[in-house]
């Protein structure tokens, strides 16, 4: 299977990611 | 059986077929409890978004493949707002669970987060369809097809005027909301990042040299971080 690497930590979601936290 | 590009493509389109035709063209009761919960409902802008977008990709579209392919893009269009409000959703709850917060007023009426989950979401539904590829890349379904060719990564990103490096933050969450994405799409998402990476994010005009200016502005390139960090 083809493994995604993720390199996202626990406390950078979509929010942060966005400045919208 | 043995897996071929074929057989790859078409578990593609079946497996996103499924999951989106199960689903409407408009947002779930959930999706709308998001938005009702907002300090500013986002509701209206982002189906104005998606009709002015409607418009623009279909058009597009038919120019890149062909007059005759306007009612493809729309089509096209129809899976990619339906994925978009899935994977909008699911991104929803997971910052829920992990903030303990339900006003996403903020994200929800930020243009270029929507818009970034738009466009990745019409790559993911045009790569499923094999039409997004890349020239220089292993797994070109077109061939010598130009229709194929044309809407290749980074196509999107000139359709709707997105920043490479606002397409790239959406990426990641996207692939961790949509767990079930096959494994040739999840590799041609991480395709498009490492795309944007190399090459795409360092074009003249990126928002990335004004993010990294302030940075040093800010004294953050003075930070020594300890070998641990």
């Amino acid at each position: 299977s083809h493994d995604y690497h993720f390199g996202l930590e626990d406390h950078e979601g979509i929010s942060e990611l966005f400045d919208c936290d | 059986p043995p897996q071929t590009p074929i057989r790859a493509a078409m578990t593609s389109i079946q497996q996103l077929r499924s999951d989106l035709l199960s689903t409407g063209d408009q947002p779930s009761t959930n999706l709308y409890s998001y938005f009702e919960n907002c300090t500013v409902d986002p509701t209206q802008d982002v189906l104005k978004r998606l009709e002015t977008f409607d418009q623009e990709f279909s058009q597009s579209f038919g120019q890149a493949v062909g007059p005759r392919c306007i009612v493809l893009g729309k089509q096209r269009f129809t899976l990619g707002v339906r994925l978009y409000y899935i994977v909008m959703e699911a991104m929803l709850k997971s910052e829920e669970k992990r903030l303990s917060v339900q006003n996403f007023s903020k994200l929800l009426n930020d243009s270029t987060f929507h818009t970034s989950l738009l466009a990745c979401a019409l790559e993911v539904v045009m790569a499923a369809y094999g039409e997004s590829c890349f020239k220089a890349g292993g797994y070109n379904h077109g061939g010598g097809d130009s229709a194929a060719t044309d809407v290749c990564f980074p196509w999107i990103l000139d359709v709707f005027n997105l920043a490479a490096f606002d397409f790239y933050k959406v990426i990641e969450s996207f692939i961790k909301a949509y767990p079930t994405l096959s494994k040739d799409i999840v590799k041609h998402l991480e395709t498009c990042e490492n795309l944007i990476m190399e090459r795409i994010a360092w074009r003249t005009g990126s928002p990335l040299f004004e993010l990294l200016k302030q940075e040093h502005d800010s004294g953050a390139a003075e930070q020594v971080e300890t070998p641990a960090s």
